[in-house]
């Protein structure tokens, strides 16, 4: 028996948000620790990993690992349906048909019950190694959305390159070329504004701009993002949440 | 000419 309760519905609503856009069937693997899931998007380019810990809930309760099959566009329909400040609790059975959402409105006695039907999904967890990184970053997530947004528009690949003090982001296009230079620094009065850059070796990655585009959707789960670049190695994206993370592993594009 | 990779080239199945 699965029962999951988050305190608010919106924080599922987020974390659903920041990933449906690029994969469209997962498996939600729930275990007494907590809810994982993993998924490739169809080009094979950009990978999601989620992890929910316990934490990350008001209470949560899974005595037998029970995989649920979840086709995202038909849970988004009934996260839409939920209030955001609505407790929101996923019940499921140990051998699931189906995963019942329960919206609690506590201040009003409103409560609304959907049941989703759950898929056989076939798809095989991939083993992530862990890896190590030249370059690790952490900037305030809305920063890192505006500057991909923003160069997204004058080319389908977008450049990141380190050196010792300086972060780049290029972009060149038919229309033109765009650049937006950053340097690390503390922000004493508001840290989650502060960019810190530990580098072991230079980086001068390529990456395909509709994948940034989809990674930086997930800005909405946290204010700071964390990038870890290697010359041989997908790029690691994360957002953290107070208990578990959202990942995204983006292949770069290399010289043919 | 710049070639996009895929992750299965970097990642093997479990």
């Amino acid at each position: 028996m699965l029962e999951a309760k988050f305190e608010e519905a919106s924080l599922f609503k987020r974390i659903i948000d920041g990933f449906k856009d690029c994969v469209q069937l997962v498996n939600f693997q729930c275990k007494e620790d907590g809810i994982i899931a993993q998924a490739v998007d169809d080009s094979r380019v950009l990978l999601v990993s989620l992890e929910i810990g316990i934490e990350a809930f008001q209470n949560y309760r899974c005595d037998h690992p029970v995989t649920l099959g979840i086709d995202l566009t038909s849970l988004s329909k009934i996260l839409r349906c939920g209030n955001n400040s609505d407790t929101l609790t996923l019940i499921a059975d140990d051998t699931p048909d189906t995963v019942l959402l329960l919206f609690e409105d506590t201040k009003k006695d409103r409560v609304a019950e959907y049941s989703l039907k759950l898929m056989d999904i076939d798809a095989a967890f991939l083993k992530i190694e862990d890896l190590a990184y030249d370059c690790t970053l952490m900037m305030p997530s809305s920063e890192f959305s505006k500057i991909v947004r923003d160069l997204s528009q004058l080319s389908d690949s977008l450049n990141i390159m380190i050196t010792k003090e300086t972060i780049k982001f290029v972009a060149d296009g038919d229309i033109g070329s765009g650049s937006v230079i950053l340097k690390p620094f503390v922000n004493m009065d508001k840290p989650e504004d502060s960019i810190k850059l530990e580098m072991d070796q230079p980086v001068d990655l390529t990456f395909g701009s509709k994948y940034l585009l989809d990674i930086v959707k997930g800005s909405a789960l946290a204010e700071k993002v964390g990038i870890r670049l290697s010359s041989e190695a997908p790029a690691l994206f994360q957002f953290d949440l107070k208990s578990g993370y959202l990942q995204f592993f983006l292949a770069p594009k290399f010289n043919d | 000419k710049r070639k996009q990779s895929t992750i299965e080239e970097f990642f093997g199945k479990s």
